[in-house]
C-alpha cells in the first residue's frame, strides 16, 4: 500500500518543486516505485522532468474536471520507477471553475485512492497557496513535507501552514500527519540561516529532518536540462542530499 | 495625480515582497509620498515593516469586503513619506468570498482611485499567484514591475505572466504598461544566473531594469528587524540597488 505525500508550503520560492522532483528521483533509484503528481499550474515539476507544457496533452487539469481517468495521463520518465502526471497553465482557471462542485475538496483523493496499490510513493508538488490545490492534495495525503527557507519570512509562514494542516486533519483528513520540516537552500557560511535552523529544530523537536538540503547551484541548473539532479550531476552536495533524505524518509516511514 | 504600481510575479519567492517594500522606502526617502499596500495574504510586507500581524486592526481585507474605508486602515512607519495598508491571513479567503461578486476583478480600482491624488506612488505587493488578489492589482495598476530571479524556472513563468498582463490590458484595465522586468537576487560567480540575464535582455530588449538586485544578506536580515534595507543597512549593496532602482523608475516615468 502506498504512501501519499504532499510538498507544501504557500511560501513561494522554499524549494517544494526542487524537493518532488529530486526526491521522487532519489527514492527511484531507491527501487520504490513512485508516481509525481505536478499540481502546481505553473507545471515547474513537468518541465524539470523534461516535459514540455502542452495543453493537448492529457494533464491533472483534465482529470480533476473529469475529462479523463489518471491512467490516461501518466508518463514515463528517464528513471524505470518513476512516473509523472503533468500540469498545464489550465489549472490557474481550476480553482474558480471546481468552487461550485459538491466535495471539491476531495477530488485528488477520490483520483488516487485507486492507485495507491501501485506505487510505494505517490508525492504531489503543491503551488504557492492555500488554494483548492493544495487543499486537496493535503486531503488526499498521509504525510506531508514542507520545504523551509532558513529565512525570516519562510519561518513567519510556518505557523500559519502548520494550522492549515491541522485543520485539514480535523476536518477532512484524519490520517494526515506532517512526516517533517525540510531545510533547503541553507547557507553555512550565513548567521541568519544558522538562527534560523536553531530556532526550528528547538521549537519543532523532532519534526525536522536531520537532512538539511545545502544550497548548490548544480539543482537549478538541472532543470534547465529537464533532469534531476541524480542524472545531472550525481557527485553534487545537491543530488547526495536528497538521496540522503530519500533514505531518511524511507527510514522515519518504517519505524 | 499618483501612480499605481503592481509588483506582481506568480512565481514564488522571486523577491516581490522585498522589491515593494525597499522601492517604496527608497521612494519615500526621494521625498515621494507613497503608499505600500500588502495584498499578499502572508502579510509580509506587514511585518517587513515592523507589524504584527493582527486579525481585529483593519487592513486590506476589511477594505475589500467593504468592511470599512481605506483611510481607516492607513498606517504610518519609521519613515515620513512612506504609509501602509497592512494585510492579514484572512485574505487568504477573500478569494472564495468574493467570487460571486459583481466585478470583483475592480475592486481594488474603486478603492484606490479616490487616492490617487494623495499620493506619487502606490505600490502593490502581490501574493504567489494569477488569482483575484493579483488580477485586482493589475486591474488598478498604472505600471507593473515583475521581480524574477535569474534561474531556470522563472525564466519560464515569465511568458505566461506577460501573457496575463496583456489579457489584463485587453479585457479590464487599458491603461496597463509594463514599467519593467527587474533582475533580483543576482550572483554574479554564477555561470547559470548570467546566461539567464542575457537571455533576458536580448528577447525583453529595453523592458528589462537597467538596475540589477544583487544577492545581499542585509536585505533577507532587515525584515526580521522590522525594517527596510535603508534603515537596516544603507551603505549595503541591497540597500544602494533599491535606491538607484528609485531613481531609474522616477526617470523612466518622466520621459
Ligand atoms: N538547494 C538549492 N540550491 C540552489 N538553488 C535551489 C535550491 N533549491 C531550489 N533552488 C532554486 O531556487 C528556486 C526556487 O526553488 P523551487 O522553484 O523549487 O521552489 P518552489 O517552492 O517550488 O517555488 P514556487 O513557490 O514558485 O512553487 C528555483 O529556481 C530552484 O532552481
Ligand atoms: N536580493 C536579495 N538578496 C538576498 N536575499 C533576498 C533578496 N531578495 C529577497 N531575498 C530573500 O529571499 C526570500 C524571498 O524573497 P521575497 O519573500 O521578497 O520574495 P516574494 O516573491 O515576495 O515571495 P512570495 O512569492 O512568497 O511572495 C526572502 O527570504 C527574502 O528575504
Ligand atoms: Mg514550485
Ligand atoms: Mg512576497
Amino acid at each position: 500500500m502506498g504512501t501519499i505525500i504532499a510538498i507544501a508550503n504557500q511560501k513561494g520560492g522554499v524549494g517544494k518543486t526542487t524537493s518532488a522532483v529530486n526526491l521522487a528521483a532519489s527514492l527511484a533509484v531507491a527501487e520504490k516505485k513512485v508516481l509525481l503528481v505536478d499540481g502546481d499550474p505553473q507545471a515547474n515539476a513537468t518541465t524539470g522532468l523534461g516535459f514540455s507544457v502542452q495543453e493537448q496533452r492529457k494533464n491533472l487539469y483534465h482529470i480533476m474536471l473529469g475529462e479523463c481517468q489518471l491512467q490516461e495521463a501518466i508518463l514515463a520518465t528517464e528513471l524505470e520507477h518513476l512516473q509523472l502526471i503533468p500540469a498545464d497553465n489550465n489549472l490557474f482557471g481550476a480553482e474558480v471553475e471546481l468552487v461550485e462542485r459538491e466535495g471539491r475538496e476531495s477530488i485528488l483523493l477520490q483520483v488516487l485512492a485507486a492507485e495507491k496499490n501501485n506505487y510505494d510513493f505517490i508525492l504531489i508538488d503543491c503551488p504557492p497557496s492555500l488554494g483548492l490545490m493544495t487543499v486537496n492534495a493535503l486531503t488526499a495525503a498521509d504525510r506531508v513535507i514542507v520545504p523551509m527557507q532558513c529565512e525570516y519570512y519562510s519561518l513567519e509562514g510556518l505557523t500559519s501552514l502548520l494550522n492549515t494542516i491541522e485543520m485539514i486533519r480535523e476536518n477532512l483528513n484524519p490520517r494526515l500527519v506532517l512526516a517533517g520540516i525540510l531545510l533547503t537552500m541553507f547557507d553555512g557560511r550565513n548567521s541568519l540561516a544558522h538562527r534560523v535552523m536553531e530556532e526550528v529544530r528547538s521549537y519543532f523537536n523532532g519534526q525536522v529532518f536531520e537532512t538539511v538540503i545545502p544550497r548548490n547551484v548544480r539543482l537549478s541548473e538541472a532543470p534547465s536540462f529537464g533532469k534531476p539532479a541524480l542524472l545531472y550531476d550525481v557527485r553534487s552536495t545537491g543530488s547526495e542530499s536528497y538521496l540522503a533524505l530519500a533514505q531518511e524518509l524511507i527510514n522515519r516511514l518504517s519505524t
